[in-house]
């Protein structure tokens, strides 16, 4: 009956509960954990995150202007695979595979935060209410610029949702419109009690 | 890739292997 303890592993399981559970495609999902820097001024950065991507994926065609878009993803996946395998190349043949614009945009998003208030995790948080953008032209009008850089990757929806410690997002390449469902979801599965 | 934050090689490193899992199995060589 007591709440959940926040912690790294059960933060991924909650994650992947929220998306593999839903019954809307959402394509990621990623935790905001809330933390305070040395000034004292609260900041959002990555808690962690849960990658599905989307039905389609695989059958975009590529562009002349974006092929060395791939060129510049695959190497930095490549050098992150090295990273991580801690090897000095890597043979592996997956690396070598299409980065997706979603898979690219997840990625991007581990490197990024947000001070209190800024981009649409940041205002969720500092509102204490959800932030729902639908549609390529709602985001792309967005004042927020992670918004308008999810319009830019192929989503067509991203939800923030305020919980305890942080912000839950979702991002969908499909048009996914308001549930109370999903939110009471959220307010469950990450509704920690430190 | 040398900026990547070190805090976040866990993360990195389940997204690198979900990945070549679903790369894997969408291989006509899979078993």
């Amino acid at each position: 009956p007591s709440m959940a303890v926040f912690n790294q592993e059960t933060l991924q399981q909650r994650l992947q509960a929220l998306i593999e559970g839903a019954r809307e495609s959402w394509t990621y999902a990623i935790f905001w954990q809330s933390s305070v820097d040395f000034s004292g001024a609260s900041l959002l950065g990555w808690g962690d995150g849960y990658y599905k991507g989307e039905e389609d994926k695989g059958k975009r065609k590529m562009t002349p202007s974006s092929v060395s878009e791939q060129e510049h993803r695959k190497k930095v996946l490549r050098e992150l695979n090295s990273l991580i395998s801690g090897t000095a190349s890597s043979s592996d043949d997956a690396v070598d595979e299409e980065v997706t614009d979603t898979e690219w945009f997840f990625l991007v998003s581990m490197t990024q935060s947000f001070v209190n208030g800024a981009g649409l995790p940041g205002q969720a948080l500092f509102n204490s209410s959800p932030v729902w953008v639908v549609g390529t032209e709602r985001l792309m009008s967005s004042p927020c610029e992670r918004a308008r850089q999810a319009q830019v990757f192929g989503l067509q929806t991203m939800v923030c949702i305020p919980s305890a410690n942080g912000v839950v997002e979702l991002g969908s390449t499909e048009l996914i419109y308001q549930s109370s469902d999903l939110m009471n979801k959220v307010r469950v599965l990450f509704n920690f009690n430190n | 890739a040398n900026d990547f934050p070190i805090a976040r090689k866990s993360s990195l490193q389940r997204f690198l292997e979900k990945r070549r899992d679903r790369i894997t199995s969408r291989s006509p060589y899979a078993s």
